[in-house]
C-alpha cells in the first residue's frame, strides 16, 4: 500500500542543504502494522509527511495505495490525504476555536455525504474508543497533554481511512492509556484491514509492531523489515 | 523547598467546575529528584503550573523557595519564576521567531547582567549538553519534535535555577536522548543542589527519581512519597 524508492528530502535553510531524509527504499503491504524508529532528528516525520503528502520529496518516487503521489502539489496532495489517509501529527494540530467533538468531526465533513445525526453517531464512537466522552464540549486549550493526543488519535480514525499514518501518537499518553490506544488501532486492522504506519520512541508501540524500520541520519539501515 | 497544603484548582468551564487538582499536601526538600506521575489529565500539569507561578491556586497554600506565593498575581508570578525556576512546558513553549540560540539565551536576558560573550559561551554549554551544537541558528519550525523538546530543556537549565520544572520533559525523545537528558539533570542536582520535579509517564525518568507522587483524579494517593 506505500512503496518508496530513493526517497529523498533535502530542506534548504538559507543556501545550507540539510538531507533530512535520503534513498529510502521500502515497501509496505497493505493490512500492516509498521513502525519507523530511531534517534530524535533522523527523519521519521519527515518520512510520515512524504507519505501523508504533507510536503513533496526532492528526488526518488513515492506509491501510496496505488497511486503515484511523487508529482502531487499542495492542493492535490491535501485532497488526496483528505480522501485517503488518517493523520496523527507529532504536535497535533488541533483547531483551537472548535471543540474535542467539532476537531474530531472535521474530517467528516469533507469526506462523507453523511447527516448530522450519523457523523455525530461516529464522533461519539470515537471519543468514546479513547475515552473523551465527557469531554466533547471541551476546546484544546482546556484540555491536557495527553486528552489533546487522543482528540488528535479519533480525528485520524473517524472516516476509517485505509491509511492511517500516525507520528508519535503516545508521546503524552500514560501506560494503560497507550495500550489502550494501541489495542484499538490493532483491532481496526484486523476488522477493516487498515494499514498502520508509526514514527515512535516507545517500546510498547515497537511490541506491537510486525515490522521495524530503523532510520539513522535521514538513511534506512539495512537489516530494516523483521520485527 | 516546596511546600503544599491542601492545594486545589477548580477551572470554571462555562459554569460547569472542574475540579483539575483538589487538596495537594507535599512536602519536597532542596535537592530532591521528585516526580509526580499519573494518568493523562489526573492533574500534573495543573500541579507544576500552580507550582511554577503560571496559574493561581484556587484554594490551599503554597510556598516556593521560602517564599508564599500562594496570594502572587500574574506580573508578580511571572517576575519570581524568571528569577528562581527553570520551566520545561509539555508543549515546549517556543518562541518562532527566535532561533534555538535565542530561544535558549532568552532566560539569560531578563535575569542575568552577564556580557554578550559570557552569555554565548552558557548558551554553548548547555546547547552542547543537549548535542544541539550545530543546530544554533534553526528556528523552531525547521527542528524536529525531540530537537525542539531539547531546546526547552536547554532553556530551562540556563541560568542555573535553583528549582527546575519539567513536564513530559522525554515524551519525545529517544532512549539514547533521554537517559542523556536525565543523566545531565542528575548530574546538576549532585553538582549545584538543584531540585528537579517532573511531570512523567516515562519509566526511564520513574527510575531515576528518589521521590515519586502520584495523582489520580485531582488527588495526590495516600501511599505517595516513597520511590
Ligand atoms: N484551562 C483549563 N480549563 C478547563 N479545564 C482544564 C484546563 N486545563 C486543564 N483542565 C482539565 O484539568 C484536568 C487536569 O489536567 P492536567 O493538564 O493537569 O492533566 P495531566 O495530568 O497533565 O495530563 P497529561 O498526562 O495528559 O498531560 C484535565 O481533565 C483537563 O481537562
Ligand atoms: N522545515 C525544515 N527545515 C529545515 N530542516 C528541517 C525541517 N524540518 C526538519 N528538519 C531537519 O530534518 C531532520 C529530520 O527531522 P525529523 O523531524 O524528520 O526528525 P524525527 O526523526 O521526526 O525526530 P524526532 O524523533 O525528534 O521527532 C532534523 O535534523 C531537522 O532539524
Ligand atoms: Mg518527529
Ligand atoms: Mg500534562
Amino acid at each position: 500500500v506505500v512503496s518508496a524508492r530513493e526517497l529523498t528530502k533535502i530542506y534548504d535553510t538559507e543556501g545550507v542543504p540539510v538531507p533530512a531524509l535520503s534513498d529510502a527504499s521500502f515497501d509496505i503491504e497493505s493490512g500492516s502494522f509498521a513502525a519507523f524508529v530511531g534517534p530524535s532528528g533522523s527523519g521519521k516525520s519527515t518520512l510520515l509527511n512524504l507519505v501523508g503528502c504533507l510536503d513533496r520529496p526532492t528526488k526518488g518516487q513515492l506509491t501510496v495505495v496505488g497511486e503515484d503521489v511523487t508529482g502531487l502539489g499542495r492542493d492535490d496532495g491535501a485532497r488526496f490525504r483528505g480522501q485517503h489517509i488518517g493523520f496523527i501529527f507529532q504536535d497535533f494540530n488541533l483547531i483551537p476555536v472548535l471543540s474535542a467533538f467539532e476537531n474530531v468531526e472535521y474530517p467528516l465533513l469533507m469526506l462523507r455525504d453523511w447527516s448530522a445525526k450519523r457523523r455525530r453517531a461516529r464522533v461519539e464512537e470515537l471519543l468514546k474508543a479513547v475515552e473523551l466522552e465527557s469531554f466533547a464540549d471541551k476546546r484544546p486549550s482546556q484540555l491536557s497533554g495527553g486528552q489533546k493526543q487522543r482528540v488528535a488519535i479519533a480525528r485520524a480514525l473517524v472516516t476509517g481511512a485505509k491509511l492511517v499514518l500516525a507520528d508519535e501518537p503516545t508521546a503524552n499518553l500514560d501506560r494503560e492509556t497507550a495500550l489502550r490506544v494501541i489495542r484499538l488501532m490493532k483491532k481496526m486492522r484486523d476488522d477493516l484491514g487498515t494499514t498502520f504506519i508509526f514514527s515512535t520512541h516507545d517500546p510498547k508501540v515497537m511490541d506491537a509492531a510486525e515490522l521495524i524500520f530503523t532510520l539513522e541520519d535521514g538513511k534506512l539501515k539495512e537489516d530494516g523489515g523483521a520485527a
